[in-house]
């Protein structure tokens, strides 16, 4: 990073030309969205002006151009360049006119290469992280997919902190559900490496069960292509998590929501009639999922990729004390750990039987 | 067309020479925008950049090396301050 960027939130930028592989209003919904990229992690606002000189001023050349100390070299090696906070030079975004510049996979896609060069305009060097948007080589992904990786987040974010919860104007749940209310009840659960992440509605709290520190986030804040009120998730053997909501569902590695999702639950071998799941955990011992919906239960094998016969069977029958249906499911230590309602129980998978009752917040610490 | 292994071996030297010095010769003087050369060896810049993309490090420009710095890429230097 180079600190200390702008020492502003409020950032203007400008589009000094256009190229003529694109229609300008390409061009502008190309730069409006590489923008909107980075303030959506930040608490960073930027708006458009269409004349003088504003912080980011943004060009398209070739080879030697204006009085710009870089030059590019031509079709290909080179496709742009930026310059980090300042005055003059300071900030601008140049893009080599030699290249041929798109909406989508063909040819250079503009979107992702000025998201890469606002990076830099806005403080960050190159990532060695391959999977990072600020990595200096040029890689089409799915402009459909989120493209900064944790990596590029907490850069960023070291520079400018991380967006405020912006009141929403929407109705729904206009106050923060308070974790330590004896109602409290949660919609998904599941672990995530060492944490355990507890969904509601929009929210999701991030808890490391190890030091038992909790973090309030919005689930947009990592996952902006993400619904609220996500109904079933879960982390699979492949260092990824799938999150369910109606008949659809997302497989994320890190931020990068995977190309092709959402896909419908039928994809897994779900019955037509299967509508939405209501819990789902993947038992690590054995690499067998488990979709509880009503009071049955389907098992996956993650293996083969394949739902495995004779199911659904009734979840009572093979776990006996989990009588109710199941809001949340997840693994931890060997422990199977059901949610209904306000309500949690510990199961051993081993003994087949339940060994604690205790409220859904108990991993809070209230 | 049969390659030209000499011509081939000079073409590949001026692509290295030219790649370190764009991206991993430069450093500069915050309190300045101009450019200060980095006094490093060709081997050295070789072995940083090697280390960043996750190559072999060798310092020399093997063919995965050459392949890496034939991919399209940002302008910015790849280390030190990028003013």
């Amino acid at each position: 990073v180079t600190l200390p960027g702008w020492k502003k939130n409020k950032i203007t930028y400008r589009i000094v030309n256009y190229t003529p592989d694109m229609s300008k209003e390409d061009v502008d919904k190309a730069i409006q969205k590489a923008f909107k990229v980075w303030s959506t992690v930040t608490p960073l606002i930027f708006t458009r002006i269409h004349e003088g000189i504003a912080d980011i001023m943004i060009a398209f050349g070739t080879k030697a151009h204006g009085h710009c100390p870089r030059y590019f070299d031509g079709p290909l090696g080179v496709l742009a360049h930026a310059f980090p906070p300042g005055n003059g030079f300071g900030g601008d975004v140049h893009f080599d006119e030699d290249e041929d510049w798109t909406t989508g996979s063909a040819g250079f896609n503009l979107f992702l290469v000025a998201a890469h060069e606002f990076g830099h305009a806005l403080g960050l060097s190159h990532s060695s992280d391959q999977t990072a948007l600020m990595f200096p080589n040029y890689a089409y992904v799915s402009p459909s997919a989120f493209p900064l990786s944790a990596d590029d987040i907490s850069g960023i974010q070291s520079i400018y902190g991380s967006r405020p919860n912006v009141p929403d104007k929407r109705p729904a749940n206009p106050t923060l559900p308070k974790i330590c209310g004896s109602q409290m009840t949660f919609d998904a659960v599941t672990t995530l490496r060492r944490e355990v992440i507890f969904l509601k509605g929009r929210h999701l709290w991030r808890v490391y069960p190890d030091n038992s520190e909790v973090e309030l986030e919005l689930i947009s804040t990592f996952w902006p292509t993400l619904p609220s009120g996500i109904q079933a998730v879960y982390e699979n053997m492949k260092d990824q998590i799938l999150f369910f909501k109606g008949n659809k569902f997302w497989v994320i590695s890190g931020h990068q929501v995977l190309l092709g999702y959402p896909k419908n639950i039928n994809t897994l071998g779900f019955p037509k009639g299967v509508k939405k799941i209501d819990a789902a955990v993947c038992n690590k011992n054995t690499g067998k999922t488990d979709f509880f919906i009503g009071d049955k239960y389907w098992r996956y094998d993650e293996n083969t990729q394949s739902m495995e016969r004779g199911y659904p069977r009734q979840t009572a029958n093979d776990f006996p004390g989990i009588n109710q249906k199941v809001d949340a499911v997840f693994q931890q230590k060997g422990f199977f750990y059901f949610f209904h309602g306000s309500k949690q129980w510990e199961f051993d998978p081993i003994a087949k039987k339940v060994t604690r009752e205790i409220k859904s917040n108990s991993w809070f610490n209230c | 067309l049969p390659s030209h292994p000499e011509k081939d071996r000079k073409e590949d030297a001026k692509l290295v020479q030219d790649y370190l010095n764009k991206f991993y010769a430069v450093e500069t003087d915050p309190n300045q925008l101009g450019w200060k050369i980095n006094a490093e060896s060709t081997a050295e810049k070789l072995r940083k950049m090697q280390q960043f993309f996750g190559l072999k490090v060798t310092g020399k420009p093997d063919s995965e090396t050459l392949e890496m710095m034939k991919k399209p890429r940002c302008g910015v230097p790849d280390v030190g301050l990028y003013g």
